[in-house]
């Protein structure tokens, strides 16, 4: 799984 | 940014203002789906609170505040002020079976095990079958009303709209993200019947 990054979208 | 995204955005803020303004015009919410209601201000909660940690752009922070304002409006304006209008007899969706579900799932497959990346996680899970109730309720009474319609159309549009988004993302930016790419191709298959029969019953009807 990729790492968390910011979530840009509503 | 980009024209599937900010379409999608259109859609969805299309979707939810045609619904404020169905219930402040007949004054009532009959067939609208309170648990529906319910669990979309859950979904914009859980998610929304990155607005106090981490801050995109000011379209972004102006449009989670419009949503968290037109989710809490649509539910004070349906359990409090047209309450009576409220068809609950026909909203009987148990939502615990969607919620439970949601935890767990949020809880066993996320991007990082912190809170409000799970809560995010959850929000995004949770969206996805969030219309079930309001789906339900359509099928149970037999028929929608044609503003609901609308609603429902631009609702599922939103989401389709953003999958476009993605693909392009993909390709142009190769950014993804996989839990909001399957919860949302799931999101807009639940759609997929009602699509059908709006289109249809547009082209065909009356």
């Amino acid at each position: 799984d990729e790492p968390a990054e910011e979530h840009d979208e509503l | 940014m980009n024209v599937f995204r900010l379409l999608g955005d259109i859609s969805h803020l299309l979707a939810i203002i045609i619904l404020l303004l169905k219930i402040w015009k007949t004054r009532s919410c009959a067939g609208i789906s309170g648990r529906s209601q319910v669990l979309f201000a859950v979904v914009y909660t859980a998610r929304y609170l990155d607005l106090f940690t981490s801050y995109i752009s000011a379209y972004n922070s102006i449009m989670k505040l419009v949503f968290l304002a037109a989710s809490y409006g649509t539910i004070y304006l349906m359990f409090i002020k047209f309450k009576a209008s409220y068809d609950h007899n026909h909203d009987t969706f148990r939502i615990e079976f969607l919620i439970l579900p949601c935890v767990l799932l949020s809880l066993l497959i996320n991007h990082e095990f912190s809170p409000l990346e799970i809560l995010w996680t959850f929000s995004i899970y949770l969206e996805s079958v969030a219309i079930l109730p309001q789906l339900f309720m359509v099928s149970k009474t037999g028929e929608a009303e044609s503003i609901t319609s609308h609603y429902l159309f631009a609702l599922g549009s939103y989401r389709a709209l953003y999958i476009l988004n993605w693909i392009y993302r993909y390709y142009a930016e190769s950014h993804y993200d996989v839990i909001a790419i399957v919860a949302g191709i799931v999101q807009t298959v639940l759609y997929c019947d009602f699509f059908y029969l709006y289109i249809t019953k547009g082209i065909y009807g009356q």
